[in-house]
């Protein structure tokens, strides 16, 4: 059962460097912190990042989008480890500048290959990166209305 | 294998049966504030029995029939039905109906194409299909924060259940 | 000391109410949950709001871009209570959709009259709105550099 | 009245003294991801005395100097300077100053016009100005998601501070 513990740390992890230097131009890696005995049920799972070049920062001390981008990373990397037929994602772009989003939508532009995606964003690099965008809009005192899609 | 239609019947924002296509690949919904975006993601999580009613923004299952029931029997109901294009071209569809009656009483029952199943049986057909509860594959409004302010204990919980 | 907390309230109340409806297009109003014994010490402020036309919701159940123009509300109107000569926000617009984001640089704009606001913003209608930039870069490896303040 | 212009000293990500004259009005600051918009407003907080180091996303008010820190003297120093501009167009200026010891020891002192003074006494010519530590006319990255969560009972205690 331990074992099984570090195989999908051990995995994910891998995954969480690939992806955060994709996604940030930076290293990062899962720090796991336990006590001697090798305890896991006490363990602590810490994200250390250095974005873009910076010296090693905890994610406390990181700006609004560092933080989206390396805890995005870390969301990726267990995808990536049990992988789905479909994804659906809500606004997970939305501390990102538009050079980040450019850099998100293309990414998921290429595991939608493999994959379906439903991205609900409000950004353009995003919904220009799409195949087709699915408008909703809601009239004042009416239903939900699921307008055209365009591709 | 892909999503290929979403069903809405009276479920939070949405009024009587909507249609909602979907195609394989990349597709971005989006839309004015408050107008149902989210609420569509809800209705995935809803049909799928993937989360609680908080996990959908609600207090209690009741609160995602649509507020504007009125359909003279005094009680209301909510459906969704996800409908899956499997690998072999065949379809697969989940469906779940929620009844509330006029005291406030409620039920719930889930559908595999159309034959009633429990929840704990559609899970286990979901997990064929690589779909899990516990899986990250559906990431909410609000998961990446709250995935920042967690402790480091709570985040290795997170490998603990995937592993 | 109940008296100056009522009075603080009805007039964060009376600002809230101004300012929800010219942001949202819709009705909100503090509400103040106390017991029979007027002990306010236990007592709760909740948000209460329908934004457009909608019926009364609780914060919970309201969509992201809902809940932030209500807390924004909130906010603007506990200011409006004690006026400070300037404001500085920190990318408050981030989960709004551009037809929001333009109600808000308006009213910005127009507070901007009677005092100083500094607002930190990715978006396009609030960058518009302002009546100059500071741009802000920080090349690899090196310090933040603040660029040309344009008009 | 209003903030005529902020003079960094090796403050987080700043270097050696970087001005930033400032307007009365309406001005946006924008740019990259981490290029320092929110340190910034660190800055404003520190000077002025508003904020724990917490709430300027450091552990420990050490954190708060650049990190190239490199002076040969074995000790960092971190310099914040805010300068008003007052109605009667004359300047008024409050400085922070921030040492740090080979050994990790710290001290922080207040300046007002060029001349030290406690915290309190800063806190209370602020007030003359219209500026309280516990108001909210420094809104932070995060504040609104803050007031979004809290729960009823904190709400209200926002209102008891300001009373
Ligand atoms: N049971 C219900 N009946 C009617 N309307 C409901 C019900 N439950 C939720 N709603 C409405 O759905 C709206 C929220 O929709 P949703 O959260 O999907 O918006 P959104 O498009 O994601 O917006 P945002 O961009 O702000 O996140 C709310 O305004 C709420 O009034
Ligand atoms: N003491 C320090 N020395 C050097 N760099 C620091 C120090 N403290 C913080 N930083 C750097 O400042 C950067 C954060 O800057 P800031 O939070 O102002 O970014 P931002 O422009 O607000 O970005 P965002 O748009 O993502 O919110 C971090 O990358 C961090 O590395
Ligand atoms: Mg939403
Ligand atoms: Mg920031």
């Amino acid at each position: 059962r331990l074992e099984a513990f570090h195989e999908a740390f051990d995995a994910v992890n891998e995954n969480f460097q690939t992806i955060f230097a994709t996604l940030s131009d930076g290293d990062g890696y899962l720090q796991l912190d336990k006590s001697e005995d090798d305890d896991i049920s006490n363990a602590s799972l810490n994200l250390i990042a250095h974005p873009k070049g910076k010296p090693v920062q905890r994610l406390h001390s990181m700006s609004g989008g560092e933080k989206s981008l390396t805890a995005l990373s870390f969301i990726f990397a267990l995808q990536r480890y049990r992988p789905s037929p479909f994804y659906a994602f809500d606004e997970v772009d939305m501390f990102l500048d538009g050079a980040n989003v450019q850099r998100l939508a293309t990414m998921i532009k290429q595991q939608a290959e493999q994959a379906q995606f439903i991205v609900v964003s409000l950004r353009r690099p995003m919904i220009e990166a799409a195949a087709r965008t699915i408008g909703v809009t809601q009239a004042r005192g009416a239903y939900t209305q699921v307008l055209g899609i365009q591709l | 294998v892909h999503v290929k239609r979403l069903e809405l019947s009276r479920f939070k924002s949405f009024g009587q049966t909507t249609k909602i296509p979907l195609l394989p690949g990349f597709t971005v919904v989006s839309g004015p504030n408050g107008s149902g975006k989210s609420n569509i993601l809800d209705a995935l999580l809803f049909a799928l029995g993937l989360a609680s009613s908080r996990g959908m923004r609600a207090e209690r299952l009741p609160d995602l029939v649509n507020h504007n029931q009125s359909n003279g029997k005094g009680s209301a109901e909510t459906t969704v039905k996800v409908t899956f294009a499997l690998d072999d071209e065949t379809e697969w569809s989940v469906a779940r109906r929620l009844r509330v009656t006029q005291e406030g009483k409620y039920a719930s029952t889930f559908y595999i194409n159309d034959e009633t199943c429990t929840q704990s049986q559609l899970h286990e057909q979901l997990r064929q299909l690589r779909i899990y509860p516990e899986g990250y594959n559906v990431v909410l409004q609000g998961d990446v924060t709250r995935i920042i302010s967690m402790n480091g204990r709570e985040r290795r919980e997170i490998i603990d259940e995937l592993a």
